[in-house]
């Protein structure tokens, strides 16, 4: 995957972290400092369909070539996440007790296009 | 997102960069607490006294050395489970007597109603005044269907033989409870005459007792085909 920096307009991975401070949670949010809510942003051509996620081949490079002539069959393809792993929070609840819990899937890694 | 409904980037994407970075702060803030199955941020907690909260989060590291213990009760290896919690509950002292004293720990509404549990375990600290073994008594009391007052769900006696910390699971009273009204565990602790109250006199002291509780997320019934 891609991350997004300078002009680039291709599907990419957007960085964005929230401070807890910030936000003004950090009263209630015992752990972590800050949550990295990263998401997927920017444009899919044809013929980058599926990628990264195809193993760059002879197959790929054909497998391109024939999406982007036959743009009558254009299909929509959309930036999205292809990796993501969970977000690790201890927290007081609202008696006080501390919890500690595992949010699967909120941390995106890494994008794709569909 | 739906076919012709912004997604949240693209629609981000669209905003002024001040107002993009509100939108997005308003999105995590939404993101963690539906997760969390919270309708809203906690009030400002009352944390536990620091040393009683440090000695707590070592205990719970720490390999117990009694039957009921699982090793590494707390250890993050990789959950089974879709989403574990592990919950430290704090003491709300109740009434007490000379020989005895109620202790109540509270669940939250959230918790109980969308986890179950798989395990709870109740951390007593015993400060024995002197040599030889002495009898203590330690009830879970539930609430009487028929009325007002608590009846008495387990009773289990100990021999303190010297001052150090016991565990005793508590996990089939706490899972009779997820199903009430107000999910409070009540402790009754009894001593012998001489010893005075079972707790530390002091709340900053850090040997009060604490449950912890390791609890999975309810999730609807999947039904994978092949």
């Amino acid at each position: 995957g891609i991350d997004c920096g300078g002009d680039s307009r291709m599907c990419c991975r957007q960085e964005f972290f929230v401070d807890f401070k910030e936000i003004g949670w950090e009263d209630w949010i015992i752990q972590p400092e800050g949550y990295h809510m990263n998401y997927c942003a920017g444009l899919c051509p044809l013929h980058m369909a599926g990628a990264p996620g195809i193993a760059a081949s002879f197959h790929t490079a054909v497998l391109n070539r024939i999406k982007a002539a036959s743009a009558a069959a254009a299909v929509d393809s959309c930036c999205v996440p292809t990796q993501r792993r969970p977000l690790s929070l201890l927290y007081y609840d609202r008696d006080s007790n501390i919890v500690k819990t595992d949010i699967p899937d909120m941390i995106v890694d890494s994008c794709g296009c569909t | 997102a739906a076919k012709g409904a912004w997604c949240p980037a693209c629609g981000v994407a669209a905003l002024a960069p001040g107002t993009q970075r509100d939108a997005l702060l308003a999105l995590a803030k939404q993101s963690i607490l539906a997760k969390l199955r919270l309708p809203a941020r906690p009030s400002v907690p009352q944390p536990p006294a620091r040393g009683a909260l440090l000695t707590a989060l070592r205990r719970m590291r720490a390999p117990r050395s009694d039957a009921a213990a699982t090793p590494g009760m707390l250890r993050d290896g990789p959950s089974r489970f879709a989403s574990l919690l592990t919950l430290l509950l704090v003491l709300c002292p109740g009434s007490s007597t000379p020989r005895s004293v109620h202790l109540h720990f509270r669940f939250s509404q959230e918790v109980a109603g969308s986890t179950e549990i798989l395990q709870a375990t109740l951390y007593l600290f015993w400060a024995a005044p002197g040599p030889g073994a002495q009898p203590v008594t330690v009830r879970l009391l539930q609430p009487d269907p028929a009325g007002p007052n608590l009846t008495v769900a387990s009773e289990t006696r100990l021999e303190v033989q010297r001052s150090g910390w016991n565990t005793l699971d508590v996990g089939a009273a706490v899972r009779s409870l997820f199903g009430q009204e107000i999910p409070r565990l009540t402790v009754e602790l009894e001593v012998p005459e001489d010893w005075g109250s079972p707790l530390p006199s002091d709340h900053s002291d850090s040997h009060w007792p604490f449950v912890v509780a390791r609890a999975r997320a309810r999730t609807p019934h999947r039904v994978h085909r092949r």
